[in-house]
């Protein structure tokens, strides 16, 4: 056989090299190209919402400029007659929308605060929005779960559905740590 | 050297008057008027009064623009979003500048002076960044130049009469520019520079709006850059986490590529896969798996599959550049033409290995013209695919030999040493990609060579060639899967029987693995 | 081994990877929402 790097001795060398963690195998086996974060089975352009090499999701509808008229841009005109930026002055529709249009920005741990303050809480194995019933005491309550009639939020219907539901505590999100800037203006409802 | 007195601290009052001239509401309201008033104002400053003026008060905007972002960036106390908000404060204004000042120079209709203004100004953003890239070495920050180019190219690329009138010459600009700061030129700007390549704008300027393609070649010139610069990085295999994330990102890229303009990887794909380093499979596999968007690919692991009847296999496919040119000395394309018409001179065969030799570099393990035997492979295999038709014949196992085509891969398989005849087999294996003329050909000629061979260490290397593309990560060409599952699967190849099949366990694992998979 | 191009080539590139490009680099400036990238718990949408 061929005993050099040119032949299957020299390809199962290389192998395990990758296996045994003594090489990044980015060389061989490759990379899993379905992990790069881009939906290759898209029947539209992936080019024009491409973000960047360096990132793992496509942009947000929201970061993509468009050329638009010269007078849609009022921004510069009316910035500081606009309302600052206060949560809890928003119905939950929008703050909804906010955290579905908001991945991976801080806008998105804002918004989940305030819902927590509106006694939302985030199931992270559902990964859905969800209250309690108003006027629906829990069928059955422990120390570590509960089972009742709970409004879930649907984020593809965009609307609240209620359906009974066992819940156990630890499956909730506790209270969003929010960074230090943000937490002052978040605790004061005055600010 | 030797600005005139005086010209840093006009430059300096006249940049920061249009910086609150651009953010000002009023200035909003009728941009042209500002900006006319603003050229009178730089008129009666004498800015516009030279072409050497106009350089150097660029080139101080430049640099202005430039010192007022390294100072944004060293402060500590800053959130990056509100650094990076007063840095594009004023890097948009001069942007803006740029842009409405190429716009409106000369007449409308005269886009000379329009190309010449943006070119100048282009070359000196270019300088000024080269000047910065070598002085402040590794301190060097990117920031600013990226900034500068991509919202230049965003505000040239306005879907406005004047500036859809110059827009080729616009994308050969920039496209220059890049050229210019190709990664291997200035490393530190790399990473800006790939994000400015992979722009949206940009590759839908480049490879879908502009028409007749011709936006293609520029584009494939960049990526050629960015492979070169890659190659020596992979060829080590071993990636540290700055060359691995520039990989990525350029898979990222390719797959891009492919997902939307195939057909741009399928004109392309020779020029790549000579400068792809050999042991980027999987890179090379993306490349090689493109095809054209109208095709639809028969299943290749379809029992009984009949290749030779698929309409598609009698199709030239188009190659650009022209890989002819690439068989030097003109002495050598004369012998090889004469030799593959004539079988003559004899000698020929035998001088063939050392015309493919080259000089290795200093620490570099590389004792072949990958690209001459590149080019010599393909060359010989079109030839041999136009004989064919010329006979009236369709290619097959049958017909492919006896010729002096087969000769020459079969001389070189036998003769060459063991990289050498991996890089001729890696050549011919680069051939296999969609279905067409050149795909049928060469897959015929791989399995003939692995039936032919009078040493089993051929077919090892054959096996090797094919199997270290097939284990990576998908994609994997149309043309790999159909030869390989073929040598696998007919008994006339014996694969089975031969002892590099069952040198180790872990080998014959991952073939049993393999053609479980395949069949 | 690398020769000594690409060692500086590998220098440069180490050093532009400390401070990477960032999408909103190539984007306008948004004053009243502006893109501040943060760590969220990976069970929330990305997309």
């Amino acid at each position: 056989m061929v005993t050099d790097q040119f032949g299957i001795v020299g390809l199962l060398s290389f192998i395990r090299a990758a296996m045994d963690g003594t090489m990044v195998p980015a060389i061989i086996p490759g990379i899993d190209l379905t992990t790069l974060g881009l939906n290759l089975n898209s029947p539209e352009n992936l080019y024009s919402t491409f973000q960047s090499p360096w990132a793992e999701a496509p942009c947000r509808p929201q970061d993509i400029d468009f050329h638009v008229p010269a007078e849609y841009i009022t921004n510069i005109y009316i910035r500081f007659k606009l309302a600052p930026i206060k949560f809890f002055r928003y119905g939950e529709d929008l703050l909804f929308f906010l955290f579905y249009m908001s991945g991976g920005d801080v806008l998105q741990l804002a918004v989940a605060a305030e819902l927590y303050n509106r006694d939302w809480r985030y199931h992270k194995e559902e990964r859905t929005w969800m209250t309690r019933a108003p006027g629906m005491e829990p069928i059955v309550k422990t120390n570590s779960y509960e089972r009742g009639t709970y409004y879930f939020f649907d984020a593809v219907k965009w609307r609240k559905v209620a359906r009974e539901f066992h819940l156990e505590y630890d499956k909730l999100e506790e209270r969003p740590t929010l960074p230090s800037f943000l937490s002052q203006n978040m605790n004061n409802p005055n600010q | 050297f030797d600005d005139p007195p005086g010209l840093h601290e006009k430059t300096e009052n006249l940049l920061i008057e249009w910086v609150n001239m651009y953010h000002s509401p009023q200035a909003g309201r009728d941009r042209t008027k500002a900006f006319f008033s603003f050229v009178q104002y730089m008129h009666q400053q004498g800015i516009l009064k030279t072409d050497d003026l106009i350089s150097r008060f660029f080139r101080l905007c430049t640099e202005m623009c430039v010192d007022l972002c390294y100072r944004a960036l060293v402060e500590q106390n800053q959130s990056p979003t509100l650094i990076r908000a007063k840095c594009f404060h004023t890097l948009d204004a001069f942007v803006r500048l740029i842009a409405l000042l190429v716009k409106h120079s000369g007449d409308s209709g005269n886009t000379v002076t329009k190309i010449n203004l943006l070119n100048k100004i282009l070359g000196i953003i270019t300088g000024v960044l080269m000047q910065d890239h070598e002085v402040r070495g590794t301190e060097f920050q990117q920031l600013p130049y990226h900034r500068l180019f991509i919202m230049l190219f965003i505000e040239l690329n306005a879907p406005e009469p004047i500036l859809e009138s110059i827009n080729m010459q616009v994308l050969i600009a920039f496209c220059s520019v890049f050229m210019f700061l190709r990664p291997a030129k200035a490393p530190g700007f790399a990473y800006a520079w790939l994000e400015l390549l992979s722009h949206r704008v940009f590759i839908g300027r480049l490879l879908a709006l502009t028409p007749q393609q011709r936006g293609w070649g520029m584009y494939a010139q960049l990526l050629i850059n960015l492979f070169r610069f890659l190659s020596p990085f992979l060829r080590n295999a071993e990636l540290q986490k700055p060359t691995h994330l520039l990989y990525k990102g350029t898979l990222r890229v390719l797959l891009v590529l492919l997902h939307d303009f195939p057909e741009f990887l399928c004109d392309y794909y020779y020029a790549f896969c000579d400068v792809v380093p050999p042991n980027c499979i999987q890179m090379r596999n993306l490349i090689l798996s493109a095809f054209p968007r109208k095709m639809r690919l028969p299943d290749p692991f379809t029992a009984n599959l009949k290749v030779d009847s698929l309409p598609d296999i009698t199709v030239e496919p188009r190659i650009l550049p022209n890989y002819v040119q690439m068989i030097q000395p003109a002495s050598f394309k004369k012998d090889l033409d004469s030799y593959l018409q004539t079988r003559a001179p004899i000698t020929f065969l035998s001088e063939l290995r050392s015309s493919l030799q080259q000089n290795p570099e200093p620490n570099s393990h590389l004792h072949y013209n990958i690209p001459l035997i590149n080019a010599l492979v393909l060359y010989v295999g079109t030839q041999a695919i136009s004989s064919i038709q010329a006979k009236g014949q369709v290619t097959s196992m049958g017909t492919i030999a006896p010729s002096s085509h087969v000769d020459i891969f079969q001389y070189l398989a036998v003769n060459l040493d063991t990289e050498g005849r991996y890089l001729v087999l890696t050549a011919i294996a680069n051939q296999l990609r969609y279905p067409n003329s050149h795909t049928h050909y060469f897959s015929c000629c791989m399995l003939y060579l692995f039936a032919q061979a009078n040493n089993e260490q051929i077919q090892e290397q054959i096996t090797r060639v094919l199997l270290e593309r097939v284990i990576v990560n998908r994609p994997h060409p149309w043309g790999l899967l159909i030869t390989f599952i073929e040598m696998i699967k007919n008994p006339t190849y014996k694969f089975w029987n031969h002892e590099f099949v069952h040198c180790a366990p872990e080998v014959e694992k991952m073939m049993e693995g393999v053609a479980q998979s395949c069949l | 081994p690398l020769v000594k191009d690409h060692l500086y080539q590998l220098t440069m590139l180490d050093a532009a990877y400390q401070h990477l490009p960032h999408p909103s680099d190539s984007e306008r400036l948004r004053h009243y929402l502006p893109r501040c990238p943060f760590p969220t718990p990976s069970y929330y949408y990305q997309l």
